[in-house]
């Protein structure tokens, strides 16, 4: 069940271009099933290290080289994705670096390694081939040393020297429950090898990469997408689906959190709620975290210690999208918080205004999310329905908010940002403003029509449902 | 939804997020807009990768292949006005049309439902052991003036909100059914008078429930639809 990708890291969307315009890449397989047949292809080659896969054309170029060969340089690419040997681009070390690939070429002594090929300052046995990748002066592990990598030194005195690189399991250390872990260990605590995040086979699972941009799922290293108390993979193992991997804390002392710390509302998705709220939205009461009745749970307080699972407070410790809770009802096992406020994240109003704000004339210039606003003569990063000229009387200077339409929500602008064309202003209604109640209008809204109103057929289908 | 019943409401929507779990409900008032509640959502930048609604089906968790299924991924949100409660998102294409999924329109700018009026809410959100949960429930209710629920809410109800009876029987919506529809039929057609929003309590006996009253950020929902 092991797929042959398991031995290559992936560059979506990149490129390895050679930045010597006579050397020239090998050919392209065409039609290939897919990434893991050109793996299949490219693993037991001594001379390729990596390869480029065009998705559209099902086509593979098999690379003698890497990302850290000499003049090589990666670019952004629209069709291809660049798989490359671990062992050439990890860099740290797996059991005792036997494979390792890497350029590290300094002792741990500061020492510069003596090339493999050079018989001086320090003889020596080894001849440099394909298979012992005895490469440049690059550290290397030819005889299996439990030291690790190491290499002989260009001083006399100094005949060789370990490299000190570190294993994969000591690079990289874990905060709280590993959710930011984003380390290269691809072996769970029982020695498997962990499935890629991008594959359904052997254990198919909901965490695809392209689903959880934010959560590293690379390659088939370990992490920890879902609140768990620790990272974890899927194994290759058919019999085992998933188990979680040893890597060491970083130390007892809670990691800075990623959300600030409130109390009397959340932000975000609350993962840094600390409040006393102890029901659900529906005021069910919670069930405390130390309880495993009427619901049994992986949440427990100890294994959680930055996510302050006390007593039954609503927290966060998953993800989810907001403070939750297991609830005391049998029959409801758990449910959101919502009745605890979000904390507001517009901006303090730097200005009040009169009714819907068409005679706004201040200078505030940027919406209540604090985002800078575009200038009304201005035509990019939005085409303005309003301008200047088309709507004189609305005196749209400057980038200043205003009120072109009328907009019975208050003075607006077009934003800055590309991805926000309109946005309200950082402004109040001033306080001894009383806007008409809609509620006891003198001439209430008569409903005349549909929007959407359905021909007579349809309706009568409609009607039915 | 607690209290109702098994039902048909081809506006309403499903919010699934990344593990394509069902977490808030929604209503379909373009081909490409939906619009929900803001505290379905962690903050109005989210990036909504993964996120997806479902359409045309009556079921919280249809086969893959289910006829009628419609999976169509969010493409943006736009957060609406100061205390409105509401979001738009837009989606990355246009949903089909058929007898399983429709639209529902929009009230008139600033239309006040007249007390009395039969509405109806639906949504796949916790039904309490009421009714079967594993497919859409709808319960109706009637509207009831501010003035009327303020009694009860103590003032805290504002004129951008509006209340359905509480009956004696507990009967309204609950977790999971935030963001989904108060439809009310007037002059032939379901019109969207409502968006179910998360109260301090659900179903419980005897207190209106209160929801965002959609007439009055029409003017917001074209102006983004238009923009």
């Amino acid at each position: 069940q092991r797929s042959p990708l398991n031995d290559f890291q992936v560059l979506r969307g990149t490129e390895l271009q050679h930045l010597l315009h006579a050397v020239i890449p090998g050919p392209w397989q065409e039609d290939v099933a897919d990434a893991e047949e050109c793996a299949r292809l490219c693993g037991p080659l001594l001379d390729c290290r990596a390869f480029h896969y065009n998705m559209s054309s099902n086509g593979c170029q098999l690379l003698p080289w890497t990302q850290h060969s000499p003049h090589m340089q990666l670019q952004r690419s629209g069709c291809c994705d660049l798989f490359q040997k671990k062992d050439y681009v990890r860099s740290c070390l797996m059991d005792n670096g036997v494979g390792y690939r890497g350029t590290v070429a300094t002792t741990a002594g500061g020492l510069p390694c003596q090339a493999w090929r050079h018989r001086f300052p320090n003889d020596h046995k080894y001849t440099p081939t394909l298979r012992n990748g005895l490469e440049e002066n690059f550290c290397r592990n030819p005889d299996g040393d439990p030291g690790g990598p190491w290499c002989y030194t260009t001083n006399p005195e100094v005949r060789f020297q370990s490299c000190g690189i570190k294993s994969c399991q000591e690079a990289a250390c874990i905060w709280c429950n590993g959710e930011d872990y984003r380390g290269a260990v691809d072996h769970t605590e029982s020695g498997r090898e962990c499935q890629r995040w991008d594959l359904q086979h052997p254990h198919p699972h909901p965490f695809e990469p392209g689903k959880f941009p934010d959560q590293g799922l690379d390659d088939n290293y370990c992490r920890n997408p879902d609140g768990s108390e620790r990272p974890w993979c899927y194994t290759i193992d058919p019999q085992l689906e998933r188990e979680f991997c040893d890597l060491p804390h970083c130390g007892s002392e809670a990691q800075p959190s990623r959300e600030a710390t409130t109390f009397s509302c959340f932000r975000g998705k609350g993962e840094g709620y600390r409040g006393t709220a102890n029901t659900t939205t529906t005021g069910v009461p919670c069930q405390r975290w130390d309880a495993q009745s009427p619901h049994q749970h992986r949440f427990a307080p100890e294994k959680y210690a930055c996510k302050d699972l006390r007593e039954n407070f609503c927290r966060n410790p998953d993800g989810s999208e907001a403070p939750w809770c297991f609830t005391s009802r049998p029959g409801m096992r758990v449910a959101f918080c919502y009745q605890i406020q979000r904390c507001t994240d517009d901006v303090r109003p730097e200005d009040c205004y009169y009714g819907s704000g068409e005679q706004y004339r201040g200078s505030v210039s940027k919406t209540r999310k604090g985002v800078q606003c575009q200038r009304w003569s201005a035509e990019t990063p939005h085409k303005p329905q309003y301008t200047p000229s088309s709507v004189p009387q609305a005196q749209l200077k400057e980038n200043f908010c205003r009120n072109p339409d009328g907009d019975s929500h208050g003075p607006w602008c077009y934003t800055i940002d590309p991805g926000t064309p309109f946005d309200y202003c950082a402004l109040r209604r001033c306080n001894d403003d009383q806007p008409l109640s809609i509620l006891d209008p003198p001439d209430q809204v008569q409903f005349e029509k549909c929007g959407k109103r359905v021909d007579r057929l349809d309706q009568r289908r409609s009607r039915l449902r | 939804v607690v209290g109702g019943h098994p039902g048909n409401s081809p506006w309403t929507v499903s919010l699934r997020n990344r593990q394509g779990q069902h977490f808030c409900g929604g209503s379909l008032v373009k081909e490409q807009w939906v619009l929900s509640a803001r505290q379905c959502f962690s903050s109005c930048h989210e990036p909504l990768t993964g996120y997806e609604v479902w359409l045309g089906t009556l079921f919280q968790n249809p086969q893959p292949g289910e006829p009628g299924l419609q999976q169509i991924p969010v493409a943006k949100m736009v957060c609406g006005p100061s205390g409105s409660q509401l979001v738009l998102l837009k989606l990355k294409r246009s949903v089909i049309l058929n007898q399983r999924v429709a639209l529902i329109c929009l009230p008139p700018g600033r239309y006040v439902v007249p007390p009395g009026t039969k509405c109806e809410i639906a949504g796949w959100g916790e039904t309490k052991g009421t009714s079967d949960d594993v497919v859409l429930n709808v319960a109706l209710l009637k509207v009831i003036s501010n003035q009327k629920c303020n009694v009860k809410h103590r003032g805290r109800v504002r004129e951008h909100e509006m209340c359905t009876e509480g009956l004696l029987v507990p009967m309204g919506a609950c977790e999971g059914d935030y963001g989904g529809p108060l439809a009310c039929f007037t002059h032939d057609c379901w019109v969207l008078e409502g968006i179910i929003i998360p109260n301090r309590v659900c179903a419980r006996p005897g207190w209106p429930a209160i929801f965002t009253r959609v007439s009055v950020f029409v003017d917001w929902i074209h102006k983004v639809i238009q923009l």
